[in-house]
C-alpha cells in the first residue's frame, strides 16, 4: 500500500459520499444519471465477488463492503426514494452500447478463463466507461450543479491516482496488470475534458455550464 | 501469475 493507492481509495470514497450526501441533503437527484449509478453498482457487484472466496485484509474487505453498500444506497435513492426528482428525460444514454461490447471483450481478453476472473475483468472494463451516461447527460443539459462537479472530480482523481500507484508498484514491486492499466488509462482520459472545465471554471467560483 | 494478486486493489 503506497500513498497514491491510499489517496486514490479515499478520493473514490469521497466521491461516493459526496454524491450520497448531495442527494440526501437536497432530497433530489436532479442532474444525476441513474444509469451511471446502476452501472457502478454492477461494477462493484461483479468485481467484489471475491469477498466470498478470499480474505486480503480488514481494510480491503471493509472498503469493498462500503463501496457496494453505498452504490446500492445511491441507486435506491435515485430509483425509489427520490424517483420524482430523477431527470429521466435527460438520462438517455443507451447503456447496452457499453455493457454488450464490454461483456464480449471480457470474454476475449482476460487473465484466466474462469467465471470470477471474467466477471472481474468485466467490472474493470465497465468501470472505465460507466461515467459516460453522466457526462452525456451534462452535455445534453449543458450544465452541472457545483456539487455534482466535485463528485466527478474526486471520481476522476481516484483513477488518476491509481495510475501513479501502478507506476510505483511496477518500479518497486514488479507488479503490472495490463488489463487494469489500459482500462485505467481509458477511464482517466475520459475525465480530461471535465478536469479542464473543473479547474478553469468551478475552482474559480463559476458554475459549470457548456456553451450552447 | 497469481490470479489473486490484483484483488488486493479496489
Amino acid at each position: 500500500m503506497n500513498i497514491f493507492r491510499l489517496t486514490g481509495d479515499l478520493s473514490h470514497l469521497a466521491a461516493i459520499i459526496i454524491l450520497l450526501l448531495k442527494i440526501w441533503k437536497t432530497r433530489s437527484c436532479a442532474g444525476i444519471s441513474g444509469k451511471s449509478q446502476l452501472l457502478f453498482a454492477l461494477v462493484f457487484t461483479t468485481r467484489y465477488l471475491d469477498l466470498f472466496t478470499s480474505f486480503i485484509s480488514l481494510y480491503n474487505t471493509s472498503m469493498k463492503l462500503i463501496y457496494v453498500a453505498c452504490s446500492y444506497a445511491t441507486v435506491y435513492l435515485i430509483y425509489m426514494k427520490f424517483k420524482a426528482t430523477y431527470d429521466g428525460n435527460h438520462d438517455t444514454f443507451r447503456v447496452e452500447f457499453l455493457v454488450v461490447p464490454v461483456g464480449g471483450l471480457s470474454f476475449l481478453v482476460n487473465h484466466d478463463f474462469s467465471p470470477l476472473e471474467i466477471l472481474w475483468t468485466f467490472s474493470i472494463y465497465l468501470e472505465s466507461v460507466a461515467i459516460l451516461p453522466q457526462l452525456f447527460m451534462i452535455s445534453k443539459t449543458g450544465e452541472a450543479e457545483t456539487i455534482t462537479t466535485h463528485y466527478l472530480f474526486f471520481l476522476g482523481l481516484y483513477r488518476a491516482l491509481y495510475l501513479i500507484n501502478w507506476i510505483w508498484r511496477y518500479y518497486f514491486e514488479g507488479f503490472f496488470d495490463l488489463i487494469a492499466v489500459v482500462a485505467g488509462v481509458v477511464q482517466t482520459i475520459l475525465y480530461c475534458d471535465f478536469f479542464y472545465l473543473y479547474v478553469t471554471k468551478v475552482l474559480k467560483g463559476k458554475k459549470l455550464s457548456l456553451p450552447a | 501469475e497469481d490470479p489473486k494478486i490484483h484483488k488486493d486493489e479496489l
